[in-house]
């Protein structure tokens, strides 16, 4: 475990928690995809299968739960619970996230470490990963005004990868034979998805007005 | 070995 992992896992988590805190105590998803949040529960059930075979440490499987739990309990939210679905935009909502899972499994088929069942699940994991955010970000350009949490949420979401980035980069130079372009790639593009949000969540900050996203 | 390496990242 180095710094950045480690800051990459508690901005991830702090991201869960903001989302879980909008949701749960304002009882709203005004601004939320919930194809993103169906996407990520995807994400983490495909990543975690060896939750219950591997064990690596109390922390590691302790953030698998949280992220599964916290994952799975939002789209419960999003779908089920009478007053925050009501706050679901549907009509803006409307990516096609079936057109993001098929070319993710159809590359986890052919781009894999091995092809076994786990190995692929955990390369489709990672290229969902990836792109997941894409519904989330068409929300946003699409709903007009963002609020601080939603805009907090996307940032945070996006901040956690970039430490992962720095902690590759940290496993690359110290350990040998780190080398997993799977995960350096998907990494990298999802980065880099979020650049322009980035970009004007920053200026948003700095000029001190409200977070607006270019139509 | 021809395990794959470990996933200890979440």
């Amino acid at each position: 475990m180095n710094i950045f992992r480690l800051a990459g896992d508690m901005t991830h988590l702090m991201s869960v928690l903001v989302l879980l805190l909008k949701i749960h105590t304002i009882k709203s998803c005004a601004g939320i995809s919930l194809k993103t949040q169906e996407l990520y529960a995807l994400v983490f059930a495909t990543r975690y299968l060896d939750i219950f075979t591997d064990f690596i440490s109390v922390y590691n499987t302790i953030m698998k739960l949280i992220f599964l739990g916290s994952s799975f309990s939002i789209v419960w939210y999003m779908r089920r619970h009478k007053l925050v679905r009501r706050s679901y935009d549907k009509e803006q909502d409307t990516f096609r996230h079936f057109f993001l899972v098929l070319p993710c499994l159809l590359l986890a088929l052919v781009m894999n470490e091995k092809f076994t069942f786990k190995e692929v699940m955990w390369a489709f994991s990672l290229y969902l990963e990836a792109v997941a955010i894409l519904p989330q970000l068409v929300l946003l350009q699409r709903t007009k005004n963002i609020d601080n949490l939603t805009g907090q949420y996307v940032f945070l979401l996006g901040a956690y990868r970039a430490f992962y980035i720095f902690n590759w980069i940290y496993r690359y130079f110290t350990e040998p034979h780190y080398v997993h372009w799977i995960t350096w790639i998907s990494g990298l593009v999802q980065t880099l998805l979020y650049a322009d949000f980035f970009y004007y969540y920053f200026n948003s900050w700095k000029n001190n007005v409200k977070l607006h996203l270019p139509a | 070995a021809d395990e794959s390496f470990v996933k200890d990242e979440l």
